[in-house]
Parts: structure tokens; C-alpha cells; sequence
């Protein structure tokens, strides 16, 4: 699971059967109070109900493997769809895909002039003042001038959604696999030990074996080893991404997370385009979750790095992805927000083109597009060959 | 914690969390993805906002959100314009 936090939005991804929804208030609640963004449900942030209105709100999952053991709001989509329902006006609730397969649910709110305010619990709707505020005072509206085109704003989710993980492959995600890599990596380190465990060091001192322990075992340093060896690491090279920061952690006894913090490439003005400029100042970045176990494989693959920067497509980042995944089907979301007004990537998984391989190895079997107020999603789901 | 230069994003590790976790009982991959903006973007903050918007926030009063989700922190990397949590479920 991950959490990425920017002035402006939060990201907040969750597994297993966490309550993800279940911290939806609370955030919304820190956001009016710690942060200071405006709150209209009620007419006093000392009110315990005080929660910022957000601008707008997506949440998206693919179907469980195991549905019947989530909790509280997870046990259905209609349940999420009810509990962020009594939270927002004007939510938009979608089911995108086979509805007897591999499928994927999505709940957008739009931005409108009223920013969308979330609702007071029912218990206080009688006692408090409307929960539907008055209108924004317009000297807040003036602070949002974008609000409508984002124009200065690119905003790209990419998202791979990866089952059936080939096997084999998928053992290197297990800490006594990675462990192992690990201590091929350090053999120097490995004599110094056998001469410290006779006690008879260069300098009479016994190592701290901890130290080897440590490097072979933590969960810190073996999600290291594991981003170097299966390549993920390179997916946005420090060649091209000198600034970039892997935050990796293999799980025990397997399983393995990951995050990078990628820094917009900072261009010289004479080299920058529309694009760059847009994303000038932009921090990226990609979250990796893997669970190896045969019974219930799964990898997921998340970026907003924009398809295209540095050179890599979107569809070259998908065939690297998939490559050391080796999944045997997976869903591609590409979430394109619209600000130019035009669909910036028409096809980024070769899709249109109706090629069957249009990543190597797999078969295209659903393309989907939905175009919605001011974000475009092409939906793509392949199995292997 | 770590860094690696001058501004490059800076690595914290929740090494209490990290040491004793155990994965044994994992078994559903596909994530739950929520996605809050409370601003079209980082320089059109809303009047009254803190100029740094969320990223003002301390760890601490995430964490205890992040309990009501059932998750807790790994580690941090803090850079200028994001913070990126790695969390234990």
C-alpha cells in the first residue's frame, strides 16, 4: 500500500482487506484543519464535522479475488457507491469491462462552480444549519480560475493491473530468493566474516555480524536488491532521471512494495516545450505491490509520469512492466485529463490500430474508451498468447 | 534517514514498523485507489490554504488517519513538491 501526499491532492492506495473509505473523513477533516482548505458542511471548523470540500474525488479498484472477505464499506462496489454517495453530491459510479471477468470500478465527481461539498453524517443533518452550503463566496471562486480547463495542468495516471504471474518468475519476490541475491551481491563482505567469526580479524575485533544480517534480510535493503535485479529499477533510469528515489520493501515471507519519487526532468528554457513547462516543478511517480503466492498472484503498476517524457511511450513502459511481471492477463487505465482539449495520446497501447500483439506476447481482448467531462480513460485488457 | 544530494527527495525509515513485519496472511493484491484533489493544481491553491497545502500536514496526524484504514508506515520519501508514503499492508 502507498500514500502520496502533494499540496494540492492525496493518493491514497490500499490492499488486503484495509478500510481504505474508512479514513476518507478523517482526511478530508485534516485537510480543513491542518491545511486550511475551505469546508462548507458546516458553519464552524471548531464543528467536529468540519470537512474540506474537495475540488474532485476519484476512487477506482478492479474486482477482488476474494470479495467476501473485505470489510466495512469494501464488501461490494454498491456499498462503496452508497458510502461515497452520503459523502459527495454528483458522484458518477462506473463498471468498466467483462461483468463475468477481469473487470474494473470507477467513481469520479466532477468539478463544478459549487465546489462539491461533502455531507454532515445524517445523525447531525436535522440539528445543524443546511448541509448545503450557500455559494461559495466569490473571492474564493477567484482563487480557482482554473477550475474548469486545467490548462496548466497535466495530469496522466497510468495503471497496470497484472494476475496470474508466471510462477517461476514470481519467486524472486520471496525474501530466501532475495536473500540469496543478496549475498551473491556482497561476497568480500562474505570473507570478512568467515576471518571475524574465528575471532582472529585484521584487527582483532568480531565483526557485528548484524551487519551481513541486515543487508540479507531487511526488508529495506532486500526491496533494493529485488528493484535492481527484476529491473524495475530501470524503468525510469537515473541516466534520464538522475534525481529519482526508489523507496522499495520485499515483504516476509514474500511480497514486495515500492515506491519512486521522480523529480520533471528541469530542461534549459531554450529546450522547453508546451508540455515540459507543464509539468515544470512537477514531482512523478510510480507505486509498485506485488503479492508472488501462486493461489492469488497479483502485481500493480501505477505512474503519472506523462507517456512520452524522455522519450519512453507509454506502450514502451507497458511492455517493460509487463515484462517483468510476466502476468498471464492484465488490465491497462490510461486517466488523460483534457486540458488542451485534445485526447494527447489517442492510443497508447496500439490499441486502435486493432493489432492483436499490440504489447509482445498478449492478446488484445477489450478496448474500451470513456470520454468524460474534462478526462479521457482507455481501458485495455490482454491475456497472453 | 538518507539523501543523496542537494533537494534530491530524502528517504525516512519507520525501522519499528519495518522490522517485525510479516506477510504471511496476504492474499488480495488488487488495491483500493482513492484520489482526493482539493485544487486543480499546486499554484492555484484556494484562498486561506496553507501555501504548502497538504504537504504542511505532519506525519504523525497521517499515521493516525492511516489507522483507520488498518495501515501504517514504512518509510517516507520527502521531496520538494511530494511526499511518498510506503505503508505496511
Amino acid at each position: 500500500s502507498s500514500m502520496f501526499v502533494f499540496p494540492h491532492k492525496l493518493i491514497l492506495k490500499t490492499c488486503g482487506t484495509t478500510t481504505l473509505l474508512l479514513g476518507l473523513r478523517r482526511l478530508l477533516r485534516i485537510a480543513a484543519v491542518d491545511a486550511g482548505f475551505p469546508f462548507h458542511n458546516v458553519p464552524e471548523l471548531k464543528d467536529e464535522n468540519a470537512m474540506a470540500s474537495p475540488y474532485r474525488v476519484f476512487y477506482s479498484r478492479k474486482n477482488f479475488l476474494f470479495p467476501d472477505k473485505q470489510r466495512g464499506p469494501h464488501r461490494s462496489w454498491n456499498d462503496e457507491v452508497k458510502f461515497l454517495d452520503n459523502l459527495f453530491d454528483g458522484g458518477s459510479a462506473y463498471l468498466v469491462g467483462k461483468m463475468n471477468g477481469d473487470h474494473w470500478y470507477l467513481y469520479i465527481t466532477t468539478p463544478d462552480t459549487e465546489i462539491t461539498p461533502p455531507r454532515t453524517p445524517n445523525s447531525e443533518k436535522e440539528s445543524s444549519s443546511p448541509t448545503r452550503p450557500a455559494k461559495i463566496p466569490t473571492g474564493l471562486m477567484s482563487s480557482f480560475p482554473q477550475i474548469h480547463t486545467g490548462e496548466d495542468y497535466q495530469d496522466e495516471t497510468l495503471e497496470i493491473l497484472m494476475t496470474d504471474l508466471d510462477v517461476e518468475n514470481a519467486k524472486q519476490f520471496y525474501l530466501s530468493h532475495a536473500s540469496a541475491v543478496a549475498r551473491e551481491k556482497i561476497p568480500a563482505l562474505d570473507e570478512t566474516v568467515d576471518v571475524f567469526n574465528n575471532g582472529t580479524g585484521p584487527d582483532g575485533l568480531q565483526a557485528p555480524m548484524t551487519d551481513i544480517e541486515q543487508l540479507t534480510t531487511e526488508g529495506h535493503a532486500l526491496g533494493t536488491v529485488v528493484s535492481d535485479a527484476c529491473g524495475l529499477s530501470e524503468v525510469y533510469p537515473s541516466s534520464k532521471y538522475p534525481d529519482a528515489r526508489i523507496d522499495a520493501y520485499l515483504f516476509s515471507p514474500c511480497g514486495f512494495s515500492a515506491n519512486a519519487v521522480i523529480p520533471a526532468p528541469v530542461h534549459a528554457d531554450a529546450e522547453v516545450n508546451d508540455d515540459v513547462k507543464k509539468t515544470a516543478g512537477v514531482a512523478h511517480y510510480f507505486t509498485v505491490h506485488v503479492t508472488p503466492e501462486p493461489n492469488c498472484s497479483f502485481a500493480s503498476f501505477e505512474t503519472n509520469v506523462p507517456g512520452g517524457q524522455n522519450g519512453r511511450e507509454t506502450s514502451e513502459i507497458v511492455e517493460h512492466v509487463v515484462g517483468i511481471f510476466k502476468p498471464g492477463r492484465f488490465i491497462i487505465t490510461l486517466f488523460e485529463a483534457k486540458g488542451t482539449g485534445e485526447f494527447r495520446n489517442p492510443d497508447p497501447f496500439g490499441l486502435r490500430k486493432n493489432r492483436t500483439e499490440a504489447i509482445a506476447g498478449y492478446k488484445r481482448v477489450d478496448r474500451i474508451v470513456h470520454q468524460f467531462e474534462d478526462y479521457d480513460l482507455v481501458f485495455g485488457f490482454f491475456e497472453r498468447e | 534517514s538518507t539523501s543523496t544530494s542537494e533537494g534530491a527527495p530524502l528517504l525516512t525509515i519507520n525501522h519499528d514498523v519495518a522490522a517485525d513485519l510479516d506477510s504471511s496472511n496476504a492474499f488480495e493484491g488488487p488495491e483500493k485507489l482513492l484520489e482526493v484533489w482539493f485544487a486543480p493544481s499546486p499554484s492555484a491553491l484556494p484562498a486561506g490554504a496553507n501555501e504548502n497545502g497538504l504537504l504542511c500536514v505532519p506525519s504523525k496526524t497521517w499515521e493516525e488517519m492511516l489507522q483507520l484504514v488498518h495501515c501504517q508506515v514504512l518509510s517516507v520519501v520527502s521531496s520538494e513538491h511530494m511526499d511518498a508514503y510506503l505503508l505496511s499492508e
